[in-house]
């Protein structure tokens, strides 16, 4: 599925450069679950947003599903990025003038659902993750963690073959943390790809593959569970 | 220090009431060290912002130090908010154009410190919370866990009697989290107020008395360490 080699990405702040990756070589394959660690500022959402194709790197080569990713035009990218990822981002991301809703259905237009199908699809989404009763509430109208799971409903909204979640349960408590917890192993049992930042030991402990960041480079690698 | 006897705050949505706080009480010393948990969405953060004098309440009174707040005009309650209490946001909430010194000198500024005073105070919050070497980052230039921490070294900078954090380690690393425990540790050991709302175990287990939150009601209260 991903096939990332010596990639790299500098930052250039006058006379600083900040190297966020720094020679980065990963191989998965399509059914993986996989959990990327690391201290904070260490280079993960910066690898996760190059995997998400959300960004580029200065040098070095990544190959999604065969395909080299900087021969694609914009058009193919946004294909990709609607079709076949689900994002769940480290700050949310959501629309503040959309309700939790419309924010859940936005990816879906662009896979063509009808409307009725769309609502239908977002509402049990927004249901899975306990937010059936906010779902007109726009994000001022959300606590933190609300926000939280309106951006994983929006992920798992479309059932993507491929979730990246960047550190999805930041803001929950350890009940609502393990809701998420199953939602995410029960994806994987269906055969979806995850590839999953966190800072939770928990979390971490549920992937099969245990990915260690540090300084923008990959420090470890190592399977942990069959 | 905070006096709150049957505080209520109700959104009214269409036909719908959240009862965001549903009749809360509560009395907090000077120098106390307390953790608010509870599910998402039980009105933590809503309790955390009538504290810190940001929000008001429908009903039900409050007395800090003595003053009943809702008597305050805008002009004393900005006072209060820039003197007394430091502020930690569950989203940050940095300006985007400021670098994190500036973000971190801005509460400094209301307070009268000299630019040479403003510029030591902030270096050396954002030095504790070891971003020496991102000071001129603005927030989009920082990964999730910097701006947590610039927003951190924000609310420490002046020094403030009273701290209200809400949720400051839930995009960080365990061991990024630890120093940040350390570091309430001290100021609290210096005789100033902290008021904690974390979903972390370890960070709520510091704390020397536990509130803990369900459906904007306090449902325990209770000293936990000596
Ligand atoms: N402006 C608003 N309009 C309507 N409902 C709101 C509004 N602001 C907050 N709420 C609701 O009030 C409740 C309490 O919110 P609050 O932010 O205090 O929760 P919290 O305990 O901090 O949750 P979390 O742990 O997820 O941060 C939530 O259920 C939220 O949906
Ligand atoms: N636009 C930018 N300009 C300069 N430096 C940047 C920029 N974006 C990110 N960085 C730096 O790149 C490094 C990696 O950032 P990244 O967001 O990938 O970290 P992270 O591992 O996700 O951290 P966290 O756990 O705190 O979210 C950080 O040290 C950050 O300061
Ligand atoms: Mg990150
Ligand atoms: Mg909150």
């Amino acid at each position: 599925l991903v096939d990332i080699n010596n990639m790299k990405k500098t930052y250039v702040m006058g006379s600083n450069m900040v190297r966020a990756l720094d020679g980065v070589d990963l191989n998965i394959k399509h059914g993986e679950y996989i959990s990327i660690v690391g201290p904070s500022g260490s280079g993960k959402s910066t690898l996760m947003n190059m995997i998400g194709c959300l960004d580029a790197p200065d040098s070095g080569s990544y190959m999604l599903d065969g395909v080299d990713v900087s021969d694609m035009n914009d058009k193919e990218l946004a294909e990709i990025r609607s079709e076949k990822i689900g994002f769940v981002f480290q700050g949310f991301n959501l629309l503040p003038r959309l309700t939790a809703l419309e924010n859940v259905e936005l990816p879906l237009i662009y896979r063509g659902y009808s409307h009725k199908k769309r609502r239908e699809m977002a509402l049990e989404a927004l249901d899975r993750v306990g937010l059936g009763d906010r779902v007109h509430h726009k994000p001022t109208e959300l606590s933190g963690g609300q926000m939280q799971r309106v951006a994983v409903a929006r992920a798992l909204a479309g059932n993507p073959p491929v979730l990246l979640a960047d550190e999805p349960t930041g803001n929950l408590d350890t009940n609502t943390g393990k809701e998420i917890l199953a939602m995410l192993e029960k994806i994987h049992d269906q055969g979806n790809t995850i590839i999953l930042i966190t800072h939770d030991k928990e979390l971490a402990g549920q992937a099969k593959r245990r990915i260690e960041i540090r300084d923008g480079r990959i420090i470890h690698d190592e399977e942990v569970r069959k």
